[in-house]
């Protein structure tokens, strides 16, 4: 898991 | 995207839709806790408020949109609408104790400190037990109506489909989110007195009524 991690769940 | 992934998200959106069926054709909000209610409004708003920075794709832009949305209607059936319906004495739970803690946890374990994932983190965290204050009423009362329990074993459904989402990810695609994983099994695992309930009573056509 990063800083920069986009959530594409729901 | 893949079939766990799609299968939690329709069955998470089978439950909300479901529980607004339940309430608008009976007319009433009995036996559904408020409380619980409450926590998941929090748990879409906090969690979607990337809605405004980040764009992923149509599908999730329009999930995220539906569950604030019915999350907020069925607030307003159970707090407005047929407010006189709503079970207050028995929905007891005390939200503050479920609220602060997710909170700082969230504050203490996340992946980055910044407003919007330190309240992705808090909503993670506060979604997973977010379903308490509906498994207290149900204690409390001894049963539940049968659309309540098919509500109830979709919305537990889904995280457990998340699970398989989650392994499927990390072969597929070596991807990982731990804090979401760590969530995801405790709010599957609430659920899984009730899953055996629902499996030996429910599905045999009995009513959901807790052993005494």
């Amino acid at each position: 898991t990063g800083k920069d991690q986009q959530h594409d769940e729901l | 995207m893949n079939i766990f992934r799609l299968a939690g998200d329709l069955s998470h959106l089978l439950a909300i839709i479901l529980l607004l069926i339940k309430i608008w054709k009976t007319r009433s909000c009995a036996g559904i806790s408020g409380k619980s209610q409450i926590l998941f409004a929090v748990v879409y708003i906090s969690r979607y408020l990337d809605l405004v920075t980040t764009f992923v794709s149509v599908y999730n832009t329009v999930m995220k949109l539906v569950f604030i949305v019915s999350s907020v209607a069925t607030l307003y059936m159970m707090y407005v609408k047929f407010k006189a319906t709503y079970d207050h004495n028995h929905d007891s739970f005390r939200i503050e104790f479920l609220l602060v803690p997710c909170f700082v946890l969230a504050l203490l374990i996340h992946a980055a400190f910044t407003p919007l994932e330190i309240l992705w983190t808090f909503s993670i965290y506060l979604e997973a037990v977010a379903i308490l204050p509906q498994l207290f009423l149900v204690s409390k009362t001894g049963e539940a109506e049968s659309i309540t329990s098919h509500y109830l074993f979709a919305l537990g459904s889904y995280r457990a489909l998340y699970l398989l989402n989650w392994i499927y990810r990390y072969y597929a695609e070596g991807h990982y989110d731990l804090i979401a994983i760590f969530a995801g099994a405790i709010q599957t695992i609430l659920y899984c007195d009730f899953f055996y309930l629902y499996i030996t009573k429910v599905l045999k056509g009995k009513k959901l009524q807790l052993p005494a």
